[in-house]
C-alpha cells in the first residue's frame, strides 16, 4: 500500500484508518510549522494519544475556537470531514479574508479523531461501534456514549443506566478519559470562546440545552446564527438543515457535550449531524465525504465568524 | 471481525402519537436487540433502525400488526460494508 508523502497527496475522497489520520497530524504540522502544532491532551483508555491540531499565528492564550469530529466513532464522514477541515485552514490562510482575519486573532483547535479507542475498533472488528472501549465493571458490556458523559444534567433523562445500551452514560461524570481530557483542556485553556462539536447522521445543527426545556439565556442570538450557518450551509448543494436547541429539535438528552460548554460560559456552543442521503446512514459511501466537508466548512465559517467579531 | 449479514435498517415515520410511542418503548425493548441509527423524535420525523437477521421476522411482524408503516433503507448490511471495505482497500493500492 501507497502511503502519501504529504498532505497535498492525502486522499481525502477516501476513509481512512487511525494510523493513516495520525500520519496525516503529523505531516500537516510539519509542512506548517508556523500555523500548526499537535497537542496531546491525553490518552484514551487503550493508551491512544488525544491528538488536538492547534492552528496558531501566535500570541498567547488567545481567544479560540474549538472543533471536534468524531466523538461516536462509526460516524466516520465526521473524522474524514474534520481532515478536509484542517487542510482547508491551511490552504485558506493567507488567501481568504475571513479565515485569515480569524486566525490573526484567534487560536483555532481541532481534535480529528476524539473517541480513537472505538474509532480504531470500528475499523477492526464492529464496524457499528460508537462508544468509547472502556470495560463496564460488573458488566460484559463494554464502553460508554462519550456524549452523555459530561458535567450536565448527568444522568438525567436521554442517557441510559445500562452498560449494554447505545447511550450508557457511564459510572459518574467524566468517567471516560476521552471526554476528560477535553474538560481539563478547557478549564485550562480559559478562554475558548466557541466549541462546536461535530455527529453525523440526520442534518441538524444545534445549541444547548438538550438536558432541560429551560431556553438559555442567549437562545435568539445562538438561533439566529444557526439559521444563518444552516442557509449558507445549504447555498453549495441545497442541503437543508434543521435547527434549534437539542431538546426541541431531537429529545432529552442529559450529558451532552455542548451543554457542558455553555454551562462553563462558553456561548457559542453548538454541534451539527452531518449529511443524510437517506440510504446509506453511517455508510455514507466515501464519494459523500469532501461534498460533506465543503458545505459543513460554509457553516463553520458562519460560526467562526460571528465569533469573532462578535468577543464577549 | 464482527459481520452484519443479513442485517437490514428500516426507516420508519411515525404517521402520530401513538405510534411515536410505540417507536419509544422499542428503543427501551432489549427483544429485538435493535441499534437506532436514528432516533425517535417526533412525528413525520424518520426513526432508522438496524435490525439483525435473527430478529427480522418478528419485528416485522410486531410493526405490521400495529399498522406501521415502514421502508427498508439498506438491504443487507453487510453487502454495502464489504463495499466500503473494497474502495478502502482499492484507494490505498
Amino acid at each position: 500500500f501507497a502511503q502519501p508523502r504529504n498532505t497535498d497527496s492525502y486522499d481525502y475522497y477516501n476513509y481512512h484508518t487511525i494510523s493513516e489520520i495520525y500520519r496525516f497530524q503529523d505531516m500537516l504540522v510539519a509542512e506548517n510549522p508556523n500555523l500548526v502544532s499537535k497537542v496531546v491532551i491525553g490518552q484514551s483508555y487503550e493508551g491512544r494519544p488525544l491528538n488536538v491540531l492547534k492552528f496558531s499565528t501566535g500570541g498567547t492564550n488567545r481567544r479560540a475556537i474549538w472543533i471536534d469530529t468524531g466523538i461516536h466513532s462509526r460516524e466516520w464522514v465526521t473524522q474524514a470531514s474534520g481532515t478536509w477541515f484542517a487542510k482547508k485552514i491551511v490552504t485558506d490562510y493567507g488567501r481568504d479574508a475571513a479565515l485569515t482575519a480569524i486566525l490573526d486573532n484567534m487560536d483555532i483547535f481541532l481534535e480529528i479523531v476524539t473517541n480513537p479507542d472505538g474509532f480504531y475498533y470500528s475499523h477492526t472488528r464492529n464496524r457499528m461501534w460508537r462508544k468509547t472501549r472502556k470495560p463496564n465493571r460488573g458488566s460484559s458490556c463494554i464502553g460508554v456514549d462519550p456524549n452523555r458523559n459530561w458535567d450536565a444534567g448527568f444522568g438525567g433523562p436521554g442517557a441510559s443506566s445500562s452498560p449494554c445500551s447505545e447511550t450508557y452514560h457511564g459510572p459518574s461524570a467524566h468517567s471516560e478519559s476521552e471526554v476528560k481530557s477535553i474538560v481539563d483542556f478547557v478549564k485550562s485553556h480559559g478562554n475558548i470562546k466557541a466549541f462546536i462539536s461535530i455527529h453525523a447522521y440526520s442534518q441538524m445543527l444545534m445549541y444547548p440545552y438538550g438536558y432541560t426545556r429551560t431556553a438559555v439565556k442567549d437562545q435568539a442570538e445562538l438561533h439566529a446564527v444557526a439559521q444563518r450557518a444552516v442557509s449558507n450551509l445549504a447555498s453549495l448543494y441545497g442541503t437543508r438543515y434543521r435547527y434549534g436547541s437539542i431538546i426541541n429539535v431531537i429529545y432529552q438528552a442529559s450529558g451532552g457535550t455542548i451543554d457542558w460548554t455553555y454551562n462553563q460560559g462558553i456561548k457559542y456552543s453548538y454541534t451539527f449531524e452531518l449529511r443524510d442521503t437517506g440510504r446509506y446512514g453511517f455508510v455514507l459511501p466515501a464519494s459523500q465525504i469532501v461534498p460533506t466537508a465543503r458545505e459543513t466548512w460554509l457553516a463553520l465559517m458562519t460560526l467562526m465568524d460571528h465569533t469573532f467579531k462578535n468577543p464577549y | 471481525k464482527e459481520t452484519f449479514e443479513g442485517h437490514q435498517v428500516f426507516r420508519i415515520v411515525p404517521k402520530d402519537d401513538v405510534q411515536l410511542s410505540l417507536l419509544k418503548d422499542l428503543e427501551d425493548m432489549f427483544e429485538f436487540q435493535l441499534d437506532f441509527w436514528k432516533d425517535v423524535t417526533g412525528v413525520g420525523t424518520p426513526v432508522d433502525v438496524r435490525v439483525p437477521l435473527d430478529s427480522l421476522e418478528s419485528f416485522k411482524s410486531h410493526l405490521e400488526t400495529r399498522d406501521v408503516d415502514y421502508s427498508i433503507m439498506i438491504e443487507d448490511l453487510q453487502a454495502v460494508l464489504d463495499q466500503e471495505q473494497e474502495e478502502m482497500d482499492s484507494a490505498a493500492r
